[in-house]
């Protein structure tokens, strides 16, 4: 399994207690694009952050590429490897440019200057964003940061893709180009791919919708991919 | 006319200038519930920043209440006091709870701290979010966040609503009650709205879409309100 989860829960202190994520149990095959939906505040994102190694769990067991999480003595490196995440907040560092943002990762890993340089420009073309990689954050619209945020998530081929919300702020082009770039990138070269989305269209381009609610698994449905 | 454009535009200096906004004439009056549609990077919230007074045109004319923007005295009581804004990316203050922020706008015009703190809950509550008044943001998820910045825009129960895309982050639930509080705004309460969207079941709840392509009005209709 790419991922699988165990009995994973993550309770956050509060006056009560908030079970955001309250003993879930998946798992994901190497080449699956799944799709995360679910009401607000239903544990999506916290979901998506135990498994991208960015929160520890409370209770429960999470493997990525079969390696439990909690015993990765190098949780940087791991992630910076084999993981790229799309943030709900797209989070891009606001000194830096577009080209210089989706680079991050790959200075990260050690990539030489020349080849960051080159493969940032062509990520961001590929988006149909190359005339913006000069640009600071400040100076994109909301969609512009949110696709800068794609391209930079992409930028050590990660074997799997963790995306919160990557279409929220897209109108329907834009959007459906993020997709069919996901369902490439799982059907043609293997990837996987987990997507938060709260839009029905987006979550039918994948092959598998799990819907949470109140931090449990709802219903975990293979889906005809559209 | 609550809100009047004329000739708007908005030019960003770049390599090439960006022609953000390129002759925008709108006119829109009292109780009116508009939405503006259109491309990622079309213009949508640059023209909403210049409606909102949180920007200045590089030409032409911008009006709110019959006021030119251009000769207010006071731009922050005017916009204070009228305008309630929700941003694309909610921009919460960090520090404070919830409740702080949505009582944030109230501080600004003066009004005292027990009033401050009744109303601030009373929103809260009417969003379903009573139970969250005291989290921080980054205690929150991505959708109760944007539901914060809603009743925060409302708390000085300004007569003009500027939303840049409010329900992006939200699912069709929470998302539609959303909605709703703005047409019972505009129906019931002589509101006038304004609301980015690229969500088409959003937008024809509105009574008017307006749609922009490359900072020009491609489209301006009248909607059978859903
Ligand atoms: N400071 C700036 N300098 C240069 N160009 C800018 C600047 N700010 C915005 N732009 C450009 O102006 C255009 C309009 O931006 P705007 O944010 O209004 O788009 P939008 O319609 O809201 O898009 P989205 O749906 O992605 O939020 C975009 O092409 C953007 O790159
Ligand atoms: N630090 C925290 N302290 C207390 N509660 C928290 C904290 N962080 C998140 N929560 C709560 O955990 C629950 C799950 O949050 P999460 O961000 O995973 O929701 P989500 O499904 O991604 O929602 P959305 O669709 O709004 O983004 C929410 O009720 C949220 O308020
Ligand atoms: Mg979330
Ligand atoms: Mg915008």
């Amino acid at each position: 399994w790419v991922v699988e989860a165990v009995g994973l829960t993550r309770v956050f202190p509060d006056a009560v207690a908030v079970r955001a994520l309250d003993g879930v149990d998946v798992r994901i095959a190497r080449g699956e694009f799944v799709a995360i939906m679910g009401p607000s505040g239903s544990g999506k994102s916290t979901l998506l952050h135990l498994v991208g190694a960015l929160d520890r769990p409370t209770d429960g067991v999470i493997r990525v590429d079969g390696q439990d999480l909690a015993a990765v003595d190098d949780l940087d490196r791991f992630r910076a490897r084999s993981i790229g995440f799309i943030f709900q907040m797209h989070n891009l560092l606001p000194t830096l440019t577009a080209a210089e943002n989706v680079a991050v990762p790959m200075q990260g890993i050690g990539v030489p200057a020349a080849t960051r340089r080159t493969r940032s420009l062509e990520l961001l073309d590929s988006l149909g964003l190359a005339h913006l990689a000069h640009r600071l954050p400040n100076q994109l619209s909301g969609g512009q940061r949110q696709r800068v945020a794609v391209a930079r998530a992409l930028a050590n081929d990660p074997s799997l893709i963790l995306a919160d919300e990557p279409t929220g702020n897209l109108d329907s082009t834009s959007g459906g180009e993020v997709v069919k770039r996901f369902q490439s990138l799982a059907h043609e070269h293997g990837k996987t791919i987990v997507l938060v989305t709260h839009d029905p269209v987006v979550a039918l381009a994948a092959g598998r919708i799990i819907s949470l609610r109140d931090g449990r698994i709802d219903q975990d449905e293979q889906v005809d991919e559209a």
